[in-house]
């Protein structure tokens, strides 16, 4: 363990904390694209399984655990609780043209092609490009609040964080993992734009208005 | 370097 991956967890566990306590708070889940949160449920629950059958670390298991129970409550609570509050209209990203390139890609370029190893890999894949519903409905939208934009920079900077993590492991653990760091890559560019309009506008107090 | 086998990692 490495103090870049702990606040990358850290990191990830408050964006998840904060998308949750903000649609429980305001009982709304207006601006939230519904569509990335299951598949972050479906990220967490296929690379999760080892759960049952591997035992890494009480921190990881605990950490595991949050992460899979908090995705699917949000998931509840958009889809079931506040359903009335549920943005359709600019919620229509396609997911399965995510799924399914994360599917045949899992099963073309993996590191062993037993049932876990391709789940794992399925959802590193996956994971990588979750957030595009989310991104493209802001875009569609043309702003988002800034507590989602909170929630949009806290999931992005775990994600970058970990690039910083591979590199120290790389380094002085001598280990890497090509998969994990090249589609860790690839989602942190997809939050570059949103990077740079959050640390140029939301930090100044301005609203997150994306050039619609 | 050594390719990573066990995913310890969240």
């Amino acid at each position: 363990m490495n103090i870049f991956r702990i606040i990358g967890d850290l990191s990830h566990l408050l964006a998840i904390i904060i998308l949750l306590r903000k649609i429980w708070k305001t009982r709304s889940c207006a601006g939230i694209s519904g569509k990335s949160q299951i598949l972050f449920a479906l990220v967490y629950t296929t690379r999760y399984l080892d759960l049952v059958t591997t035992y890494v670390s009480l921190y990881n298991t605990v950490m595991k655990i949050i992460f899979i129970a908090v995705s699917i409550a949000t998931c509840y609570l958009i889809y079931m609780k506040f359903k009335a509050t549920y943005d359709h209209n600019h919620d229509t990203f396609r997911i399965e043209f995510l799924l399914a390139p994360a599917v045949i890609l899992a099963l073309l370029i993996n590191h062993d092609f037993t049932f876990l190893e391709i789940l794992w890999t399925f959802s590193i894949y996956l994971e990588s490009v979750a957030i595009l519903p989310q991104l493209f409905m802001v875009s569609k939208t043309g702003e988002a609040e800034s507590i989602t934009s909170h929630y949009l920079f806290a999931l992005g900077s775990y994600r970058a964080l970990y690039i910083l993590n591979w590199i120290y492991r790389y380094h002085n653990e001598e280990i890497y993992d090509l998969i994990a760091i090249v589609a860790g890559i690839v989602q942190t560019a997809l939050y570059c734009d949103f990077f740079y309009l959050y640390i140029t506008k939301v930090l100044r107090g301005k609203k997150l208005q994306l050039p619609a | 370097p050594v390719h990573e086998q066990d995913h310890d990692e969240l």
